[in-house]
């Protein structure tokens, strides 16, 4: 167990900071082991935006908070890819540039992970093979409807 | 191992039935503010065995269960279906894969695999190891970044662990 | 004192319905007082969307619970506004027919109050008399340059 | 009463000195992720007296000072100043009041009103029936709605409190 966990978790975080660099455009991600032995330890997340000192997590800015928590699902996603992944709007925080970023990873790892997200952002419409609306015409209740991008509106 | 298909009846608010057909790639859900996509979330994350009714956004366990509206009246049972179509990823014999969980208003619930009869713990085993078992962070819900960043580093070696 | 807070809850009270049923269309919503003696009284909220069941407040959607806080703080500015008020991406979750809602009420309010909102979306922006960018070109430091909206970005 | 300016330097990311001008209506503050758009509203929330770090996003006090980058030294001071034009409601008998607010990375602090010192209770009552004192919700941060429809209705009682 502690051999396979260790060597899980040098590749995750080898991924963690590749992806971050990517995301971010420069900078560094670090995970280490905190505690004394590798049975209990716990996962500590450190990161740098490029030409930023290092801080805490809580200084980030809303935007990079959701970027770093982006780019571990990306290296987790790398080691193992699971057959799908839904993300239920995580791209609200991101500005347009992010969008774009975030697109261009998802279409990479479409590859190997089929992606379901819920979004009003434009930009992550754009990069979908199939779009579903879904919409409440009736009173309280969920229907689903077909969807074309240049009706589906999103910023 | 691919999904390949939702059904959900009564389940939040899915009063009538929805099915939902996926494809290899990248499906967007969008739609209007409360109309229903996050339910759709959290239909996926119940099959799959989620048994917190606070990570669904309920307080008791019937608020899965469609409670009516000005026009429809309250239903009696909930069921998610999800449909994969498996290469050998489950541990299982069948190309198609139907996993169902059901809940009735008396507390009663049920899962099924392919139509029989099955414990959760079956369910949390078929998908211990593809990365959908129950500490991975394959479902990412609606405003979670604050509360994944805020996670005690004890509580993020389980996402680890699943991984490993 | 009793009397003076019996007072603004009743109007608070009464314009939180107003705003409510503006921004979504109709429902209701309430305010009220938990609790035996008014000194002490918490304060309940529970609303009800339209065409929907009343719920508890967990249960509504992520947009449906902003717009709950948005009708919430017009209604305390109706009461009483205040010179200024500050809102930092309070329209991230909402889709793009409430932040249409959002800006008009924006547009209403900023007779008597100054708003100063941070925000990336451009229905927000359209809506705004002044418009500040932010950059960080030079490493690690916050510059402010102007803005015009055809070059602002935003969705 | 008008907010008429902010000026901070050394606050946060504002290692060169920024100023802003404010005028009636509606002010859009826009950029990209990470460019100090919430540090804005951190200065203005601290200027009023914000007494909690943690409501700022630092660990400790020292952390609203520039802290440094790749290219700058870190600061030693942190100083934001608003500018109002008072048409009465600030108890006091000038039409400009000027609020300033300084911290020294040896933990020092200092208020003042327009130029002379003052303490941070001065500050609180002077704002106290303006709307805008502490329990007011006169500014909302970054992903603040959850913790406001979350709180106890104890707690929610400071907001009517402060407008009655
Ligand atoms: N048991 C239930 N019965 C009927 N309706 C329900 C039930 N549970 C939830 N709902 C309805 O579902 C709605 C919320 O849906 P959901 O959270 O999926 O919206 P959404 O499309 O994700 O919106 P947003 O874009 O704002 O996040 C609520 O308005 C609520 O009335
Ligand atoms: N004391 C400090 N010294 C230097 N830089 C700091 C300090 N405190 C915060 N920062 C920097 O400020 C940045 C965050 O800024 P802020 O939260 O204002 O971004 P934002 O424009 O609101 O972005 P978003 O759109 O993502 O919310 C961080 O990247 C951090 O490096
Ligand atoms: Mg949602
Ligand atoms: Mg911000």
């Amino acid at each position: 167990m502690t051999k396979e966990f260790k060597k899980a978790f040098a590749d995750i975080q080898a991924y963690f900071q590749e992806s971050f660099a990517a995301l971010f455009g420069g900078g560094n991600a670090e995970l280490s082991l905190s505690g004394e032995s590798v049975l209990e330890a716990g996962i500590e997340i450190s990161v740098q935006p490029p030409d930023k000192k290092r801080q805490n997590l809580s200084v980030l800015s809303g935007g990079e908070r959701t970027l770093t928590v982006i780019a571990l699902l990306f290296a987790f996603l790398r080691y193992r890819p699971s057959p799908f992944s839904v993300f239920d709007e995580i791209d609200a925080p991101l500005d347009d540039a992010n969008i774009a970023r975030f697109g261009k990873f998802l279409k990479e790892y479409a590859k190997h992970t089929q992606f379901i997200v819920v979004t009003h952002r434009r930009g992550t419409m754009e990069q979908a093979d199939y779009l579903y609306g879904v919409t409440m015409e009736d009173a309280g209740v969920s229907r689903l409807v077909s969807v074309r991008l240049d009706t589906a509106g999103g910023e | 191992m691919q999904l390949k298909r939702l059904e959900a009846y009564g389940f939040k608010s899915f009063a009538d039935k929805i099915e939902i057909e996926f494809h290899p790639g990248i499906t967007a859900i969008v739609g209007p503010n409360g109309s229903g996509k996050s339910n759709i979330t959290d239909a996926i994350r119940w099959v799959l065995g989620e048994q917190n009714i606070r990570t669904l956004r309920g307080a008791k366990t019937e608020d899965i269960i469609f409670a009516g509206s000005s026009t429809r009246k309250q239903l009696g049972v909930a069921e998610v279906s999800l449909f994969f179509d498996n290469d050998g990823t489950l541990p299982l014999d069948y190309r198609e894969v139907v996993v169902t969980r059901r809940l009735y208003r008396s507390g009663e619930s049920e899962f099924q695999i392919n139509g029989s009869r099955c414990r959760l713990k079956d369910i949390h085993q078929m998908f211990a190891d593809t990365g959908l078992g129950h500490g991975s962070m394959s479902i990412i819900g609606q405003n979670r970044i604050d509360s994944i960043l805020n996670s005690k580093p004890e509580e993020r070696r389980v996402f680890f662990e699943e991984a490993a």
